[in-house]
This record gives structure tokens, C-alpha cells and sequence, in this order.
């Protein structure tokens, strides 16, 4: 079954979480179809507060938002070499 | 800190500011040494040195752009996204790329309002030198723009992380270091009464100079020379020569001109007077008159021979040739695809301006066929097209160059061709490798080089976080020839004259080796192809 269409806002944080490697890029093609996004999301956001310094709460808090905003580099905070772990273990 | 992995396997790395892309808005000298002194903070924390090269095959490239630029991290316009820069290795590793949207601050005190270029840059080149992202707040390292400090240090987490890979800096002691000529004092030593020695040095401050990347050394102080054995007033004795007939070695006259060896010597009667050393005798080689005989340049040459001779023309049968039209029909069992698509349930595959078709029934006679006589919409001078693909639609659309040919069945649409970046494709793109429509999500994907990208049929345009990097297709690599979905679900990879299976759950080719494509898709002999084409 399809997950509900994502709002705006989540789909502007997912990209950023793809960009600077906390979700995996190109996933959401499958997981579409296999309906996991949820808690791939909830793992990255929680990754991203633990890497910037903010408290760990796993939804999109005022604190998330603000770091969201700030100027940083392009570079990715999770390289390909830590792929692995950034993919969720089979349940 | 934490290491990427890939580190330089030298220490004297070079850097420049690529020359076309400078930034928009500043000053280039300005920007040049705000680099050098961003590159100086790990200079003093490592064993690495850096000089300033004008050449884009510097180890560290350094340039402005805006939006998309060649690779695979677009820029987005002011804020957010700074810069970013890749990790060491050959080609693009090490160089940092800057957003020319950026407000860049050359000085690091007003950077209320635009961004710190120093504190940006600084933390790039640690980027290029191999280190990663730190999770530790205030080091430099760390991804969020923090500003920076007049008099900034390397933090410690930096440090860590770049004598990790590169080693601390070695600095001499100052008594060990020769000095020539003597312009400062020498150690001196006090000798007490007791039987303790102190030393007292009289140390020269170290005086760092940011400009000094033109050096060669990157030492504090140059070394001695040594002293000039041969004052001008003197002539230096000159390397011994070889005659020019090689038979000779001359050690001990002056080297004659040698404008031309050709005719040396041939001293005039002025400079034998004159010059009566320089004339030597030479022995001219005997003309072998059994062989035809060829020039042979800076070889004495006698000019009462007949020398260089004619090489000797052996008569040769008169022949008519027929001349040949050049073809680039291409060989059915030995040759790769240029696009493949499957329209309307039948399999074209295209390969210069020729394209085979398969249907229910196999292979049609008379094929491979001019594309230009089932699509006469295609330009007359076309040698290949790039792309093409089905559309949802049922529209069959062509990909030549940068631009779109959109066809109804067999009717070109009006308004076409239309220009690629009208679909959102970068500008600067030159041409498609590939498009499908993907049997797993429906959706349209693009391929280029290094890049792909997802399509919206509905919206007309590329989706934004698009182009991705190709390695989310594991297996296929870059530069891809060919992609499509055959009616067994499945889709398949062209490159070369082989191809690839994907399996679309996993992601990733389902054999790692190419299949050649001839056998398979062309009904050709196994033997053919495996014979003549050895399978990589």
C-alpha cells in the first residue's frame, strides 16, 4: 500500500536529509512501494539533531528547524562508506 | 574528526584559482590570498605544504559557480548551501568548488552580514586533504557555518584529525639550521661556575609569511648557496661534446657552432683565419648505392653526392578502383546500440542512422533500416540519435543533441524540436545518453554521463532533487549506451556491445558480467561474437 503523499514541508526536509546523506538517496522510488518511509525518516532526523549538537527527539522541533536554515557546506555529513548504516536493518 | 579515507601520497601539494571560473564579485588577488591563508591554517598543523600554481592541473583547483555546474551538487543561490569540495585523487579530487551567489566577505571581521570566505574555504580544503564532517561544535570540520575569529587556531579536533593522516608539522630547531650568509647572531653559550650548562639561544622569531607560496622550498629561510667556484671574469669550462660524426669526443676545444650540422664544416676563409680550432676534418659517409637511401637528418652530408638519392619506384600494376561511398551501416552481430526502446510492443534498436525493428514475429526483413524512413521529422543531417523512449502518452520521443523530437506515431509534432533545458535539463548539457520509462514506479528517468534524473510528465520538467548520482544503479557504471524495459518486466543496460540485466527491488544488476547483446537481441551466433569481439 502507497504511504499518504508527503506535505510540502516534509518533502523539503527529506530532500535535505537525502542531500547531506541521512536518508538514502533514490529510495523513495522503492520504498513506495514497500511502504517503510516512516521510520527510515524518523531515524534520519534523529541522526541529523545527535550530528548537530541539538536535542535528540526524532520530529521536526523548532531546534530542527533552525539548523535546517543555517549555511553549511554541500558536502554530504554521511559518506557512501557509511551506507550501511544508514539503511534500516531488515525488521 | 573523521577520515574519508583517501589522503595525498605527497606532501608538497599545489593549488590554483581556476582562471575562467573566478569569483563574480571579488577581487581575484584578495581571493587568492584569503586561499593562501586558509590553506596556511593546515599548513601549520601538518606536514603538508602548498604552492600556488597557475594551472588547472593543480592538486587543488579552487573556482566560483552558481547552480548547476558539472557535477553532481548543484548550488542553490544565496545561503544554505556554501561551498563544497571533494576529497583527494586525481581529476576533480581535491578541488573545492564556491557558490558565486554567495555574499562572500574577503575580511573576517564583517561577516555579520555575508559569509566569512577564509572560514568557508578553510573548511573545504580540509575536504581536500581527506577529512570529513566532525559532529563536534566549534571545530572546523564541523558542517554549519560558524564564523571565524580573528587570530583563528586549527582546533584541536582538526588537528587530530589532519596529523592523523599527514603527520605534525616538523619544525628544526633554529641552532640546526645553516645560515648563510651570517645576517643574525650566532648561539651563545654561558658557562656557569657550576658544573651545569645552559644554553642561551638567541632565537630569530618565526616570521610567517602568507605570501611566500611562489616559493619552492616553503622553508622559513632559504638554504646556503654555494660559493661561486667560477666568477664571471672567469669562463667556466664547458661540457665535452661529441664530434658531429660520432666518432670523436672532443674534451678538450670549444664547442664549434652548430647552427646547422649539415653543413659543418664549412669554415669560410674568414673564420678559419679567425678561427683556426673550430676546422676539423670530417670523414663523409660512403653512399651505399645498393640500397635506396633516405634522408637522414643532422647527418654530415657531402653535398658533391647525389644525397639524399630518390627512393627507387618500383613499377607497379595499373589498377582501377572503384571508390566506395563510406558507410556507417553498421554490422548487425558486432556493433553497440545507440537506443534501444520498445514502441509500441516492438523492440527499435538504433545505431547511427539506422535502426533494426523486432516484432511478434522476430526480426523484420530489410533491416537495419534509415531511421529517416519511418521518422522523416528527423533532421536530414543527423549521424545518430541519443535517446528515445515512449511516453506514457504513446508519443515517441527522440533525443538528438540538446534537442527534443516529439513524434505522433510517425508525424513530427509541431513546435518541435524543442530545446532539452526546456524539461529542466542543466544547459550546459550536450546530450542524453538514455531515457525510459521505468516499469517499477512508471515514472520517466534521464540519463547523462554521471548523472540521471526523474522526469514529471505531467509538470513537463525534471523533479528537484534531481540530477542523482548513477551509482543508485549499481552495477551499470557511467556513460551508459542504453536503457530500456523489455516485456518481460525487466530492464536492461546497454553499454558497448553487452548488456545488463537490473533487477529493480535490489537495485543492481543481477550478473555483474556483461552479456553480449548480438546473441541475444540480434539472434546472432554465439561463436561470431565471442570470436571475433572478445567479451569484456
Amino acid at each position: 500500500s502507497r504511504p499518504p503523499r508527503s506535505t510540502h514541508h516534509e518533502i523539503n526536509v527529506r530532500s535535505y536529509l537525502e542531500t547531506f546523506g541521512y536518508l538514502q538517496k533514490g529510495l523513495p522510488e522503492n520504498l513506495l512501494l514497500e511502504g517503510d518511509y516512516e521510520d527510515d525518516f524518523r531515524i534520519a532526523i534523529k541522526t541529523l539533531q545527535e550530528f548537530g549538537g541539538i536535542p535528540v527527539t526524532g520530529v521536526i522541533d523548532e531546534d530542527t528547524k533552525s539548523l535546517l536554515k543555517q549555511k553549511r557546506c554541500g558536502r554530504p555529513d554521511r559518506e557512501i562508506g557509511d551506507e550501511e548504516n544508514i539503511r534500516r536493518k531488515k525488521r | 574528526f573523521a577520515v574519508q579515507g583517501e589522503k595525498w601520497h605527497h606532501t608538497n601539494l599545489t593549488w590554483s584559482l581556476k582562471s575562467d571560473r573566478p569569483p563574480s564579485q571579488l577581487d581575484p588577488y584578495g581571493t587568492r590570498d584569503v586561499l593562501a591563508r586558509a590553506l596556511d591554517v593546515w599548513e601549520q598543523a601538518s606536514r603538508l605544504t602548498f604552492r600556488e600554481v597557475n594551472s588547472d592541473e593543480a592538486d587543488i583547483v579552487v573556482s566560483f559557480a552558481k547552480r548547476y555546474h558539472d557535477d553532481a551538487y548543484p548550488f542553490d543561490g544565496r545561503g544554505l548551501i556554501l561551498a563544497h569540495a571533494f576529497f583527494p585523487g586525481s581529476g576533480r579530487g581535491g578541488d573545492a568548488h564556491f557558490d558565486d551567489d554567495e555574499l562572500w566577505m574577503l575580511s573576517s571581521n564583517d561577516d555579520d552580514e555575508g559569509t566569512s570566505l577564509l572560514a568557508v574555504a578553510a573548511h573545504e580544503f580540509g575536504h581536500s586533504l581527506g577529512l570529513s564532517h566532525s559532529s563536534v561544535k566549534g571545530a572546523l570540520m564541523f558542517p554549519w557555518y560558524q564564523g571565524i575569529q580573528p587570530n583563528f587556531e586549527l582546533p584541536e579536533d582538526d588537528r587530530n584529525g589532519i596529523q592523523q593522516m599527514y603527520g605534525p608539522k616538523v619544525r628544526k630547531p633554529w641552532a640546526k639550521i645553516p645560515y648563510y650568509p651570517v645576517d643574525s647572531q650566532p648561539p651563545t653559550t654561558t658557562t656557569t661556575t657550576t658544573t651545569t650548562t645552559t644554553t642561551t639561544t638567541t632565537r630569530r622569531p618565526y616570521i610567517h609569511h602568507h605570501n611566500r607560496h611562489n616559493r619552492p622550498d616553503h622553508t622559513p629561510f632559504a638554504p646556503p648557496r654555494p660559493p661561486n667556484k667560477y666568477p664571471t671574469y672567469y669562463p667556466r669550462p664547458r661540457p665535452p661534446y661529441y664530434t658531429p660524426d660520432r666518432r670523436h669526443y672532443n674534451t678538450t676545444e670549444e664547442h664549434p657552432r652548430r647552427t646547422n650540422h649539415n653543413h659543418y664544416p664549412r669554415p669560410t676563409p674568414h673564420e678559419t683565419t679567425t678561427h683556426p680550432t673550430t676546422y676539423r676534418p670530417v670523414r663523409y659517409p660512403t653512399v651505399n648505392t645498393d640500397y635506396p637511401s633516405y634522408p637522414r637528418p643532422n647527418y654530415p652530408t657531402d653535398p658533391r653526392h647525389d644525397y639524399p638519392r630518390k627512393p627507387y619506384n618500383h613499377p607497379r600494376p595499373t589498377t582501377t578502383t572503384r571508390p566506395t561511398p563510406p558507410s556507417d551501416k553498421p554490422d548487425t552481430c558486432n556493433t553497440s546500440y545507440d537506443a534501444v526502446a520498445l514502441i509500441r510492443g516492438e523492440l527499435f534498436i538504433f545505431k547511427n542512422r539506422y535502426h533494426w525493428r523486432i516484432g511478434a514475429q522476430g526480426h523484420y526483413p530489410g533491416y537495419p533500416m534509415d531511421i529517416s524512413r519511418m521518422w522523416p521529422g528527423l533532421p536530414r543531417d543527423f549521424t545518430r540519435v541519443d535517446a528515445v523512449y515512449e511516453r506514457p502518452d504513446r508519443k515517441i520521443a527522440f533525443f538528438i543533441g540538446k534537442e527534443l523530437f516529439l513524434f505522433d506515431t510517425q508525424n513530427l509534432l509541431p513546435g518541435y524540436p524543442r530545446a532539452i533545458s526546456e524539461l529542466g535539463l542543466p544547459s550546459s548539457l550536450e546530450k542524453l545518453d538514455a531515457a525510459m520509462v521505468w516499469g517499477h514506479n512508471g515514472k520517466t528517468y534521464f540519463y547523462s554521463g554521471s548523472l540521471y534524473w526523474k522526469y514529471d510528465e505531467e509538470e513537463g520538467h525534471v523533479e528537484l532533487d534531481y540530477p542523482r548520482d548513477m551509482s543508485m544503479w549499481k552495477g551499470v557504471g557511467y556513460n551508459i549506451d542504453s536503457v530500456f524495459q523489455w516485456k518481460d518486466g525487466k530492464t536492461y543496460f546497454f553499454k558497448g556491445r553487452g548488456f545488463w540485466k537490473f533487477n529493480d527491488l535490489q537495485m543492481k544488476v543481477e550478473h555483474e558480467r556483461q552479456l553480449p547483446s548480438a546473441p541475444f537481441w540480434m539472434g546472432c551466433p554465439t561463436e561470431r561474437t565471442s570470436r571475433r569481439s572478445p567479451f569484456r
